[in-house]
């Protein structure tokens, strides 16, 4: 029984860890000290990997998937793809707690956050930007296309498809995803 | 991408991931985050557990579901991390991922897939005997 109360996160986010931490030593949930802890590294943009201003897409925009569960009643509330507004993990808990539904993804998720009160704001910033522009002038490297013309391991798109399946060593593009760059 | 595991005092868990993804991904593109199952799961009957990495191989393999059944069994979280990340090296050697698990008494655990510049994890645990948040490394298997 001493272990618990316990808080574990991935990451060293040690601000994600304290907010969590300390929302259950004021006597908060299990849900709010998720919600916290998630959310104060959403505000701290952790590792770049994290909230508003990181790992733009292929037009530049920053958007945000997250979720939440609750282990004793098994209910889960996510947002995927939301555009424009900086707490998703705060719109996943309002899934929760204002719909039947679990998942919410992309413009609909936004005017549901909307709808809930949370402000609409750019997502994009300097560092995402350079991010981006980078990218562009680098011909589009790296980039998730295969079996497309232009040839994307050395254009930019758009993309169509092509006939031929060549096929690639799974070690190229699984290092694609690494530690500055993750799901 | 960030994944919390939160066990009260009565054994309640709670569980959550958030992230902005992979950099330039195809417009669209969601990852595992916030799909339960992969990016995390709980069940205060069992654990939680949360998965970090590559989350378009990841999510395939419902990692954060499979640890928490792990754990039902009565497997120790960090074998049961470790097991997760066996499977999915089976598929995929190069795989960057990393699990974290905790059961239903706070015991708890990690594992991570050994690459080139990937050698441990760290992550962070708070709890009573630890009295404030302290990072902890695990060596990837």
């Amino acid at each position: 029984a001493s272990q618990l109360p316990l808080a574990i996160n991935t990451w060293a986010f040690r601000r994600a860890a304290e907010a969590a931490w300390s929302t259950l030593q004021a006597g908060g949930s299990e849900m709010d000290a998720v919600e916290k802890g998630c959310g104060q590294c959403e505000i701290d943009q952790c590792d770049g990997s994290v909230g508003y201003g990181g790992s733009p897409d292929e037009h530049g925009e920053t958007t945000l998937d997250a979720m939440i569960m609750d282990g004793n009643t098994m209910q889960v509330g996510a947002v995927a793809d939301l555009r424009r507004i900086k707490n998703a993990i705060g719109v996943a808990r309002k899934v929760i707690e204002h719909t039947r539904h679990t998942l919410l993804v992309g413009e609909s998720a936004s005017m549901f956050a909307e709808s809930m009160g949370f402000p609409c704001e750019d997502l994009t910033t300097q560092s995402s930007l350079s991010i981006y522009l980078k990218w562009l002038n680098r011909s589009c490297q790296p980039n998730f296309w295969k079996n497309v013309t232009p040839d994307a391991s050395k254009s930019c798109g758009p993309y169509k498809q092509t006939a031929k399946f060549n096929k690639e060593e799974q070690t190229v593009w699984e290092r694609r995803i690494q530690i500055s760059n993750h799901d | 991408t960030i994944g919390m595991i939160v066990i009260g005092q009565t054994g309640s868990i709670a569980a959550g991931t958030s992230t902005n993804g992979a950099n330039h991904k195809i417009q669209g593109r969601v990852g595992d985050s916030p799909i339960a199952g992969a990016g995390a799961y709980a069940d205060s009957t069992a654990g939680g557990a949360a998965a970090t990495g590559d989350g378009d191989i990841m999510m395939r393999f419902l990692p954060s579901y499979q640890a928490v059944e792990y754990m039902r069994t009565g497997m120790d979280p960090t074998v049961a991390c470790q097991k997760v990340i066996s499977r999915i090296q089976k598929y995929h050697p190069y795989f960057f991922g990393a699990v974290i698990c905790a059961n239903m008494s706070g015991s708890y655990g990690a594992a991570c897939n050994k690459l080139p510049g990937f050698t441990q994890f760290h992550f962070m645990v708070s709890n009573p005997t630890l009295r404030q948040p302290s990072e902890q490394i695990v060596d990837c298997i």
